[in-house]
């Protein structure tokens, strides 16, 4: 069984990248084959897993026709997970994708001959609703949407709910959502109780009941080129994101 | 002397739209105009002075030729404040800009009659360095980098500024660099403290000597459609941005 998993929020920083990187090293520490393709021209998926953000062939050359997914992955340095990485070319590729003709589809075709050997593949987005993003949503499965416990990525979830509808009737109606997951909750804030009650309320069947707290050893692991479940597996964070791993399997 | 500044970083969350309705909020109450202009399909400068994301003209209107600057801009309820607000249609203009002739002085050119009736006007950048962020770029005389205390945010700005480069040689020689200003930054971690020395022994001669504290009432003043120096004035975090303002104001 292979599922295709999209993390996309246009609302910048609100942990895609490192709930993409860490939801992957989870799946792999469990035994389960599982492939990260960062999609993000800033590369911090790549850069996150220690490996440099000029490798060839990436993700663009994937994208543009140059080289197959299979010629892209590579291993990670992390037993059962591959990184497909990404280049800082992708900025261009939002304005040239458009240009080609039914360019939304080109990931879920590159990704077609390999998608089987993988129980997971999962995408980290760009903060943006542009093409890139576009190509993710529309090869993907399922879609896992992280929210910041802050007013503006509250503010935000109506309308990417609305695009989200969009593609599902437009472009790839097997599309669901997995969930919403809350991230950077720092429980002892007012802000991030009201967030999180607002989300529930809202939409009662889309929250994850994991949540990520806001928790420092998250922010150093990057620097380290390491998921936060190896740089300190028993910190507060790496516990959410094994216990998150867990909900979005048995979520199926 | 009329100066129009860009708050630009590609990298997504890092304090641009809280620094914007701040630095833009400071000035109008030190009595200089200000016009701030939300560049951002998000709308989180719009949101965060209190007024509907989907007002009409928006800064789209004007950027397709459909309205002049002058007939987009409207009051805040703040004395000295004016806005241009965003509006969701802004996403599409990443795809439709790039089709147009000369499409990157657009805002340029839209901003030459009304330049001069405001001593600083602010552009809110969204997190992608395309067609929008181009405009922006185009259209400022000087520019201003939120960089998060956070690794990712370090680690962005090398290809940050090779692209601000790109910029001003291409497109705008005038363009010069404010300062960088640190942002969300918790002197208990060592990550905040890391990233700073890092920071400015980079880059000794572009660090604000300001730094934005991590403060929670700065994370609470957008649900209240305020910016922090209005809905806290004496919080570490109004502390900071008046601060800033002083020093924006003294390098020119
Ligand atoms: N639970 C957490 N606790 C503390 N810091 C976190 C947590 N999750 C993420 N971070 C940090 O917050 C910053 C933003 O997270 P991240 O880069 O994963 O967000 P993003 O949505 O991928 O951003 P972008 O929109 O730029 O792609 C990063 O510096 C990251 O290390
Ligand atoms: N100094 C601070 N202390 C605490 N919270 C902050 C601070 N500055 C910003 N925030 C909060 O952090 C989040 C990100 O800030 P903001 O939205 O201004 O960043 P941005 O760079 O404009 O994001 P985007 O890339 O999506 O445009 C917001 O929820 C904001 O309220
Ligand atoms: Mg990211
Ligand atoms: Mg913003």
């Amino acid at each position: 069984m292979a599922t295709v998993y999209a993390i996309a929020n246009q609302k910048g920083g609100v942990g895609k990248t490192t709930t993409a990187v860490n939801l992957a090293a989870c799946i792999a520490e469990a035994g389960y084959e599982a492939l990260l393709i960062d999609m993000d021209a800033q590369a911090n998926a790549t850069v996150g897993l220690g490996i440099a953000k000029d490798s060839e062939p990436s993700v663009y050359d994937v994208l543009a026709g140059d080289a197959t997914m299979e010629e892209a992955i590579r291993p990670t340095g992390i037993e059962h997970l591959s990184l497909v990485p990404a280049s800082p070319d992708l900025a261009g590729a939002s304005v040239e994708l458009p240009r080609i003709e039914n360019s939304e589809v080109r990931l879920r075709e590159a990704i077609a001959p390999i998608r089987d050997r993988y129980t997971f593949t999962i995408l980290d987005c760009p903060p943006s609703l542009g093409p890139l993003t576009v190509n993710a949503l529309v090869a993907a499965d399922r879609v896992i949407v992280p929210v910041q416990a802050e007013y503006f990525a509250l503010e935000g979830l109506a309308g990417l709910l609305d695009t989200l509808g969009l593609i599902q009737r437009e472009l790839n109606p097997r599309l669901t959502i997995a969930g919403m997951l809350l991230t950077m909750h720092d429980g002892r804030t007012r802000l991030a109780q009201d967030v999180e009650r607002e989300v529930r309320e809202h939409f009662p069947t889309l929250v994850f009941d994991t949540v990520i707290p806001r928790n420092i050893r998250v922010g150093e692991a990057p620097s380290f080129g390491r998921p936060v479940i190896h740089h300190d597996p028993h910190c507060a964070g790496s516990d959410a994101y094994f216990e998150l791993a867990k909900e979005v399997a048995a979520r199926g």
